[in-house]
């Protein structure tokens, strides 16, 4: 453990907890993608199967457990609670262009040529192309609440803090996984605009929207 | 190692 991952790893639940919080607080899901949660509920449930197979601290199990947990959580509380506030049609992304080339690169490049393995790197891929039905949903509506950028730069910050922690873990242990670097890399690079915006607008208080 | 990687990050 470095401080990139722990920091990487607070900041990935700081914005699950925001998004829970914002949808909770203001009894709805406005503006928020379903689709982008839905994925992610797969990525956690793909990615932590090894809770079944193998432990590794508990620290590790808890947050396993913690972020499975708020994912499917969040996807009830917008497909059923609050499902009358959800703006299914500004949600139109085709989420099946990303599941399927996901799904075939997860099998074609992989570490090792089983089950476990291939659900692993499929989440690993799908979890760097899941906020795109978000980030398309906000370029269709051309504006987001500030909470819900709040959540976005959170959320990007935990994939930037963790290619700090690969290099960190490859000059003092060796360690290099090129498969979570690399989907890394895409998955950061898709929120570089995002904090351009979020930079520029929104930590000057002006709310995040468009131009027409 | 062989087989399984463990993955031991989030």
């Amino acid at each position: 453990m470095n401080i990139f991952r722990l920091t990487g790893d607070l900041s990935h639940l700081a914005a699950i907890i925001i998004l829970l919080l914002k949808i909770w607080k203001s009894r709805s899901c406005a503006g928020i993608s379903g689709k982008s949660q839905i994925l992610f509920a797969i990525v956690f449930t793909a990615r932590y199967l090894d809770l079944l197979t193998s432990f590794i601290s508990v620290y590790n199990t808890s947050m396993k457990v913690i972020y499975i947990g708020c994912a499917y959580a969040t996807v009830y509380l917008i497909y059923a609670k609050f499902r009358a506030t959800y703006d299914g049609n500004h949600d139109s992304f085709r989420v099946e262009f990303l599941v399927v080339p996901v799904g075939g690169l997860a099998v074609l490049i992989n570490h090792t040529f089983s089950p476990l393995e291939i659900l692993w790197t499929f989440s690993i891929y799908l979890e760097s192309v899941a906020i795109l039905p978000q980030l398309f949903m906000i370029s269709k509506t051309g504006e987001a609440e500030t909470i819900t950028t709040h959540y976005l730069f959170c959320l990007g910050m935990y994939r930037t803090l963790y290619l700090f922690n690969w290099v960190w873990r490859f000059y003092f242990e060796g360690f290099f996984d090129m498969i979570a670097i690399v989907a890394g890399l895409v998955q950061t690079v898709l929120y570089c605009d995002f904090f351009y915006l979020y930079v520029t607008k929104v930590l000057k208080g002006k709310k995040l929207s468009l131009p027409a | 190692p062989e087989g399984e990687a463990l993955h031991d990050e989030l």
